[in-house]
């Protein structure tokens, strides 16, 4: 936290009978689509009495923390990744000496808060560092790396850097500006064929909401947009630190045909603005169909209605009529998803068996509901079953649930199971936009029954490499060890079937080529695939467990996923970050679950809402926002039990 | 662009140039019996070097007719339509890709061999030259096999010599150049003076390429070829030939 002569008068400038930032500094290091972020912020209580010093960052839900460390007056903290229950046990035991503090991890939408706060005397000198790791999904052309930044007060020092390393090459780079106008000019992006550098800071006077304000306008998402060269169709294989990573996201081919049967809950919860939203956003999505595309729509409550009993050609005179016909809807009753779900597969079916689907088309339903079964079959588990008893391998289902009163992990689980993919669309954010974008990225399918193999003997511990489709904007991508081999090339061959062709690609990678690069690059990741085969790895283990059959199977995979994160420091829903002090005070933090919805669902993970126990030691003090009524003060023992899944340890 | 017809019966080797004008469509290979047409659109040189502006195969098509199905191959990507898909694959990649009876096999950075049916194959080769060359531009050179199996409807440039036309030689001679003699050629009732000498075939060693020897037809294959080259110019890329 070293301060320019400039800072240090600033810093000087506002220290007052408070606490002052003295600089909050984000870093990332982007290399192949894999983020390794860093925020770092020190803070001074200036003031004559004991403070508060809190530390909260956002941090995109998708996101592993990897670390977390705190230094009080040379004292440091230091957190290491462990099993859940072991660290509940350590953090118990330093507990029961009046050893332990708590840090909170909350839910928000699309990001989730982690939040510490230290209770510190007067002239102390904090600093925070907090780790974390993602990957980059692209959508829609382009991987998006967003960084929530709300320092909160005015700081001498502030500074973003964004590191881009892309080994084949980075096609463009965007900073949209998201943060206010008042912040426009001051990004500065350098960019050579493979490197990209963002750099935000500005001084404490480009920080005050208005000229004399002591009050900081940063509050927001700065979002660094981009995309990579690709030289071929086949995509890029890259290997580095004995692991290697497969992009596949090739362009130029014909969409494939679709036949989309729209199923939307017009429930009596619907009625206002979502049903205005999603009215709007089915304007614009019949717009985009083509005379090639069939389509139908179907809107339940407690009943079920079809606007067309089969499907048809997405002409005008179609489209015109669907739009009206949307536009009527009048929302009201009840939720009967079983019997809509039913009745969208039976007209797939149907339509199928009449050789009204082209054999190389793709067959979809997309599901919008905003809540909970009330009607007809009600029980999850059931629904679960019959539509992926009556669906189709050729047929995929996309889900969107509108708010938090749907249970999304439902939402979530039927489409993986049959699929497809599930999105949260936020009812209070512009909900049509949301609704079109993810129709946007699911309209343009180019490929279908994409295989990405290797030779025998080459590579281990592959990652899915199977999937059913692929579509436009997007990307797959496939990781996993590289075997020992006397050959310095490693080859894959992708497989796959576009509208009216089979295609058979081959792509090649020289295993050593990539470390040596990186070792030249001073602001890259050099251990990104490794990291990313992990990461992916253990986000399907997490899917694959939700899904699996058998308690043994669930364990088998809970104990692997538990390993790969204590291996790799990930902090999972099955492992948790202690954070311990020299002399054996320790903070514990926990994944945060899904906030609650409706009145009957529970967690699909089955895990209990976290909750933060704290201790104070004599000095420091870590405090939560969670109320009174939500601390804990005895040992966490119960369990809420979900009745449709098996229970295993750690459940 | 050279051309180099192979001769099975005479077990000789014939060659001519043309030189017509970049954009010019010239048909190789016309079948109406089967309904496949290879098409090839000529490139210009960066410049006029030493007073003449050099023409080469810029654009390969391959077309058939009965799946309505077009392989196009440019210097810089190889594109596949059938009137209602458009696909394309860059040179970057090595690829397989069929559709019904056609096979399209992409070797990276090297070549494309595009089969049709199993019985009529094209294989065109990528000549990639330095990006900042005064003059030179990236070229193709196609290569079609002698026992490809057209109907007896085929014409073209090249598919004509599916008939292998009967050829003399005689009063072999030195010519002007010590290096390269000269004879005279019967054939198709015409009499030639032809030139020895020999063409590259780039298929073996793509840089180098290796020495084919020929004798030579001057004036753009004129009476070794049916007609006048003018005749083979065509109007787009899938086009058949219309002879009268």
């Amino acid at each position: 936290a070293t301060l320019t002569s400039e800072e240090q008068e600033d810093f000087e400038a506002i220290r007052g009978d408070d606490i002052t930032v003295k600089s909050y500094r984000v870093e990332s290091r982007i290399t192949s689509r894999f983020a390794h972020t860093t925020v770092r912020s020190s803070v001074v209580n200036s003031g004559s009495k004991a403070q508060s010093i809190g530390f909260n960052v956002q941090i995109p839900k998708q996101a592993f923390i990897t670390n977390f460390t705190m230094t009080v007056n040379d004292i440091k903290f230091v957190g290491s990744v462990k099993e859940k229950t072991v660290a509940r046990n350590l953090y118990a035991q330093a507990r029961a000496k009046g050893m332990a503090a708590g840090i909170v991890r909350a839910n928000s939408q699309d990001m989730e808060t982690f939040k510490t706060e230290v209770h510190v005397p007067p002239n102390s000198l904090i600093e925070f560092e907090l780790h974390y790791q993602e990957m980059m999904h692209r959508k829609l052309g382009f991987y998006e790396h967003s960084l929530y930044l709300q320092p909160g007060r005015l700081v001498p020092h502030f500074q973003v850097d964004v590191y881009i390393f892309e080994p084949n090459g980075i096609s463009s780079v965007q900073i949209p500006n998201t943060l206010g106008a008042q912040f426009e000019e001051l990004v500065r992006v350098t960019q050579t064929n493979d490197k990209a550098h963002v750099v935000f800071k500005p001084t404490l006077q480009q920080q005050r909401k208005c000229e004399n304000c002591s009050d900081s306008a940063i509050d927001g998402t700065f979002i660094v947009r981009y995309d990579v060269k690709r030289d071929s169709n086949s995509g890029e294989l890259q290997v580095s630190d004995g692991h290697f990573v497969h992009f596949f996201a090739p362009s130029n081919f014909s969409p494939l045909p679709k036949n989309i049967v729209f199923v939307i809950d017009v429930s009596g919860s619907m009625w206002g603005v979502k049903m205005k939203q999603t009215v709007e956003a089915m304007q614009a999505i019949l717009d985009d169909l083509t005379i090639n595309d069939r389509f139908s729509i179907i809107d339940f409550n407690h009943n079920v209605r079809c606007w067309s009993e089969e499907l048809v050609h997405g002409s005008s005179f179609y489209i015109e009529d669907a739009k009206n016909y949307v536009q009527s809807i009048k929302p009201s009753g009840g939720t009967n998803i079983n019997e809509a779900l039913m009745r969208a597969v039976q007209m797939l079916v149907k339509a199928s068996n009449r050789g009204q689907i082209e054999t190389r088309s793709v067959s979809m339903i997309i599901l919008v509901s905003d809540g909970d079964p009330t009607v007809g079959e009600i029980k999850l588990s059931t629904i679960q079953k019959n539509v992926k008893r009556a669906m189709r391998e050729d047929f995929s289902l996309f889900s969107l649930g509108i708010g938090f009163d749907v249970d999304y992990d439902f939402l979530e689980r039927i489409a993986m199971e049959n699929r497809g993919m599930a999105q949260r669309i936020y009812a209070n954010h512009d909900a049509a936009e949301q609704l079109r974008s993810f129709y946007r990225q699911v309209s343009s399918p180019l490929l279908r029954k994409i295989i990405i193999e290797f030779p025998e003997d080459s590579v281990s511990d592959i990652t899915q490499n199977h999937f059913d489709k692929y579509f436009s904007g997007s990307e797959l991508v496939v990781a996993g060890k590289v075997l020992p081999s006397e050959s310095n090339t490693l080859t894959s061959f992708t497989t796959a079937s576009a509208a009216s062709l089979d295609i058979t690609l081959e792509t090649e990678a020289d295993t050593a080529e990539l470390d040596a690069e990186l070792a030249k690059q001073q602001h890259s990741f050099p251990g990104f695939a490794r990291q990313m085969w992990a990461y992916i790895t253990i986000n399907q283990l997490i899917s694959e467990r939700s899904l699996a059959p058998t308690a043994a199977k669930k364990r088998k995979i809970t104990q692997r996923i538990m390993s790969l994160a204590v291996e790799h420091q990930f902090v999972t829903p099955l492992t948790a970050l202690l954070v311990e002090g020299d002399d054996g005070e320790r903070l514990l933090a926990d994944s945060p679950r899904d906030p609650k919805h409706g009145c009957c669902s529970v967690p699909a993970n089955g895990l209990t809402p976290s909750k933060v126990v704290y201790q104070p030691p004599p000095w420091v003090l870590m405090t939560t926002t969670a109320p009174p009524s939500q601390v804990e003060t005895g040992p966490r023992e119960e369990q809420i039990v979900p009745h449709h899944i098996n229970i295993v340890d750690n459940d | 662009p050279h051309f180099i017809v192979h001769l099975p019966r005479s077990n000789m080797d014939v060659c001519f140039n043309i030189d017509s004008k970049p954009g010019h469509i010239l048909n190789l290979v016309s079948d109406s019996g089967s309904g496949v047409v290879v098409n090839s659109q000529l490139i210009g040189s960066k410049r006029v070097h030493k007073g003449k502006l050099n023409t080469y195969f810029g654009t390969i098509s391959v077309y058939y007719q009965p799946d309505g199905v077009s392989v196009t191959v440019s210097t810089s990507s190889i594109a596949m339509t059938d009137g209602r898909n458009n696909h394309s694959f860059t040179w970057g990649a090595t690829a397989e890709i069929t559709q019904h009876g056609l096979r399209i096999s992409i070797v990276k950075n090297s070549h494309v061999a595009i089969t049709v049916n199993n019985h009529i194959q094209v294989m065109v080769l990528l000549h990639r030259v330095w990006k900042k060359h005064p003059v030179n531009v990236d070229f193709l050179g196609v290569y079609i096999p002698n026992n490809n199996q057209y109907s007896p409807l085929v014409h073209g440039l090249i598919g004509q010599f599916a008939r292998d036309p009967e050829v003399s030689l005689y009063d072999i001679h030195e010519g002007l150049d010590p290096l390269k003699k000269e004879a005279t050629m019967e054939v198709n009732g015409n009499k030639l003076l032809v030139t020895r000498g020999w063409q590259k075939d780039y298929r073996q060693d793509k840089r180098r390429g290796s020495n084919v020897y020929c004798w030579f037809i001057h004036n753009s294959g004129k009476g070794f070829i049916d007609g006048h080259y003018t005749d083979y110019i065509v109007p787009d890329l899938n086009s058949f030939l219309q002879m009268p």
